[in-house]
């Protein structure tokens, strides 16, 4: 089972 | 701001190609150029925009200024571009309004339309665009748009792995599987049909499929797309315009629980 990852724990927020 | 395209469609092809991603944008202006990020509601996709000032007939930004937009309105007014038409941006020094003045000299024809702007409190993300991959990948955005629309009938989750052999699309689905391998190749009589592959490392991620639906609307800017890749980071899809600038996605992966 695949679970969708986000953005945020990528990328800093600016 | 005044910013003329000599083409209208180049600015309705740009706005088209992410509306239906996010649902505003603040348009950052400024001496550079045009330059934009929004990321979808539920933050796995960020869009990218970039119009440097050679994607224009004329470009003139005395003080860098922010146009916040809803995207479903102004493309709504971008309808009206074609290509016999020019399509210059005003915006004044105070800005509360987008003015759109379309002009096609050979008919005798202008129109005009303003677009109230918005405030947008959009957090932005850092990205970094001279970020490392391990892979690149650059192919027919025709081929790519045909192989996500082909696959993503089968399941909600699309997979691409890059080996030496080539790069996988592939998807698994309750009653159905498919997989399509692209090998490098180089076609001297259409250069747009070459796929080539730059890599250090092998990878294999998985992402949404219906975030692939949307990205693929990007690809009438051009008839190639950049894909990079790199273990467990979120991935971007590129696409270049001729005069320069682009769109670009990045698209968070998905995990094996």
């Amino acid at each position: 089972k695949l679970r969708q990852s986000t953005l945020n724990a990528f990328f800093n927020k600016n | 701001l005044e910013a003329k395209f000599d083409d209208s469609t180049i600015f309705k092809k740009i706005i088209d190609s992410f509306k239906d991603s996010v649902t505003q944008i603040n348009f950052v202006c400024s001496e550079s150029g045009i330059e934009a990020q929004a990321i979808d509601d539920s933050r796995v996709l960020l869009v990218t925009v970039s119009i440097p000032p050679s994607c224009f007939e004329s470009y003139r930004c005395d003080r860098p200024t922010t146009i916040g937009v809803y995207l479903a309105s102004l493309a709504k007014l971008l309808k009206s571009a074609n290509t016999n038409s020019s399509l210059t941006l005003y915006v004044a020094d105070k800005p509360d309004e987008l003015l759109l003045l379309f002009e096609e000299p050979k008919n005798q024809k202008s129109m005009e339309y303003k677009l109230k702007l918005v405030d947008i409190t959009a957090d932005m993300l850092e990205v970094d665009s001279d970020m490392k991959s391990d892979v690149t990948v650059e192919m027919s955005s025709v081929e790519f748009t045909k192989t996500v629309r082909d696959l993503t009938q089968l399941s909600d989750s699309f997979t691409v792995s890059v080996t030496k052999d080539g790069i996988v699309f592939s998807v698994q689905g309750d009653t159905a599987q498919g997989k399509v391998l692209l090998q490098p190749r180089e076609d001297l009589a259409d250069e747009s049909n070459n796929l080539s592959i730059s890599m250090s490392k092998t990878i294999d991620l998985s992402f949404a499929s219906k975030y692939l639906l949307d990205i693929i609307k990007a690809a009438s800017i051009s008839n190639k797309i950049f894909l990079k890749f790199s273990d467990d980071t979120p991935a971007l899809f590129e696409f270049k315009m001729e005069k320069g600038g682009g769109v670009g996605f990045y698209l968070a992966p998905k995990y094996d629980d």
